[in-house]
């Protein structure tokens, strides 16, 4: 399907920490 | 978590001695939300950048600018700013738009969506959305729309949308309004 992301989604993930 | 699309970032650093494509670089592609914030944060903010530099995120394959096939026969809606908005709302304008962006905001539509462009000016700074067919007036008004109650501008405020042809002859009118 298509990937579209709403914004809360899409911010949820700003300050994430990158998986290593 | 895959985007729709691979999107490449484009920094523009006016130098008038050289030629305008050569003043146009590649910074990265992202095509994940992770990457996508991880290239975000290493960049400067918009409002920080100086006056004649512009950011462009387009998808992969479109070059930023009208001659690009993808971009010729489209338009652009265009939020101009005031001069006291750099600082107040710049750059939470400017990632909303990428949101819009690399969410795939507009439905079907989104398909119609090249890219958008920062243009970081001392007359004004000025935010746009392009998208390739100025004729779909179904697209483009659907995309403008949509747009415009993304960034939460007032219902009084109004936004253009142009086409690259006129704006390349600077015949500049707006074709649309939201």
């Amino acid at each position: 399907g298509k990937k579209q992301y709403d914004r809360e989604f899409l911010l949820d993930f700003q300050f994430m920490p990158a998986c290593i | 978590h895959q985007l729709q699309n691979r999107w490449a970032l484009w920094f523009f650093k006016n130098d008038s001695s050289r030629a305008w494509q050569d003043n146009l670089h590649l910074v990265t592609k992202v095509d994940t939300v992770e990457d996508f914030w991880a290239m975000y944060s290493h960049i400067q903010l918009a409002s920080k950048l100086s006056s004649g530099c512009d950011y462009a995120l387009f998808k992969d394959g479109i070059r930023p600018m009208w001659e690009d096939s993808r971009n010729k026969w489209g338009g652009r809606w265009l939020v101009s700013l005031a001069k006291h908005q750099r600082h107040s709302k710049l750059d939470r304008l400017w990632l909303e738009t990428l949101l819009c962006l690399i969410g795939e905001s507009f439905e079907d539509h989104s398909r119609e969506v090249c890219g958008a462009v920062v243009n970081i000016r001392t007359k004004g700074d000025k935010i746009s959305v392009w998208t390739q067919e100025a004729e779909n007036q179904a697209s483009v008004l659907h995309i403008g729309r949509v747009y415009k109650e993304h960034l939460g501008l007032s219902t009084k405020a109004i936004i253009g949308y142009q086409a690259h042809a006129d704006t390349a002859t600077k015949s500049i009118r707006n074709k649309f309004v939201v």
